[in-house]
């Protein structure tokens, strides 16, 4: 799965998604990737999502939705939203993984709860990362 | 000036250091770095949230190191079975695919039923008859075999499993076939 999040000079987010599945699948399964609102979501007032992982998991905790929700309803941070979910929500019902955000302002988070996860990230204040482990 | 920002990913897993060697990992991060200039560019230029995130995913569907388009991993009948969203914050509009097979490059598709089809979510035949109605490129079954993810998918079957992107192939790392796909 790969996936991307941006935020332009004009303030727009937005969130892309790609996967081929999970090596030996069967009868048309399908995962999170392409369900607006648990792989990928992105919403002005909120955020941009991007998600990876077990995806029956994602699916079920409408994970990448339910960022947006803590930060619309309960005025989380995207980082505080993002742990949230991924470090405690997810881990709880067993679901492997991780999501790249960045919101309206333009800060970025990757969060995963697994042992790695390949990802990058750089914006115009000179923040450049590129990494795979923890 | 306002800031511009953007993030990519290209999988999560239990990536075990040991199966890592150096060139692959070079590899791996030569490859995140190229796609996050691409998309890192064009928001530079004053470019578009929604066009940056489809022409750096295209680059990483493209590479075959990543589970999606050219590196799809292989379903239990040996074909390739691809998914894809994209969605615009400004207009909360969307695109997504299911299920396609044959589309070089889904992510386009996703995008192109987001702003050319009053629908959101098409899949299987259906998807792929609208791809073609729109000129979306597609590619023989063939274009996606790469060694890597056919050892994996006879690793997976010999387990009687699944995996994630990126998860070891060791015995025992298989998720079994319950539930969860």
């Amino acid at each position: 799965t790969v996936g991307v999040v941006a935020r332009d000079i004009s303030g727009n987010i937005a969130a892309s998604t790609s996967t081929g599945g999970m090596t030996n699948k069967n009868y048309n399964r399908i995962g999170d990737t392409p369900v607006i609102g648990s792989g990928t979501y992105a919403n002005n007032k909120t955020c941009a999502i991007s998600c990876t992982g077990h995806g029956e998991i994602f699916l079920l905790a409408v994970a990448a939705y339910d960022v947006s929700c803590l930060m619309e309803y309960r005025d989380y941070s995207l980082q505080q939203a993002m742990d949230l979910v991924v470090n405690t929500k997810l881990v709880q019902m067993k679901g492997e993984g991780g999501m790249i955000g960045v919101d309206a302002d333009g800060n970025i988070s990757m969060q995963f709860n697994s042992l790695g996860m390949y990802r990058a990230a750089r914006n115009n204040e000179g923040y450049h990362e590129v990494a795979i482990y923890k | 000036m306002p800031g511009y920002a953007l993030a990519l990913h290209g999988g999560a897993g239990t990536i075990l250091r040991e199966e890592m060697n150096e060139e692959l990992e070079k590899a791996y991060l030569h490859a995140l770095e190229e796609a996050l200039n691409v998309g890192y560019a064009i928001l530079e230029r004053g470019g578009s949230a929604i066009d940056a995130v489809t022409q750096c995913c295209v680059v990483l569907e493209d590479n075959v190191l990543f589970n999606a388009g050219k590196g799809s991993v292989f379903t239990n009948s040996g074909t390739h079975e691809m998914d894809a969203c994209i969605m615009d914050g400004n207009s909360l509009r969307a695109g997504a695919v299911t299920c396609v097979h044959g589309i070089r490059n889904p992510i386009l598709l996703a995008a192109e039923i987001m702003q050319h089809s009053e629908h959101v979510f098409l899949s299987g035949k259906g998807a792929v008859d609208f791809a073609l109605s729109r000129g979306i490129a597609t590619v023989p079954e063939d274009y996606f075999f790469t060694q890597f993810r056919y050892d994996q998918w006879m690793s997976a079957r010999d387990q009687q499993g699944t995996f994630l992107d990126h998860n070891s192939q060791a015995k025992g790392n298989a998720i079994p076939n319950k539930k969860f796909g």
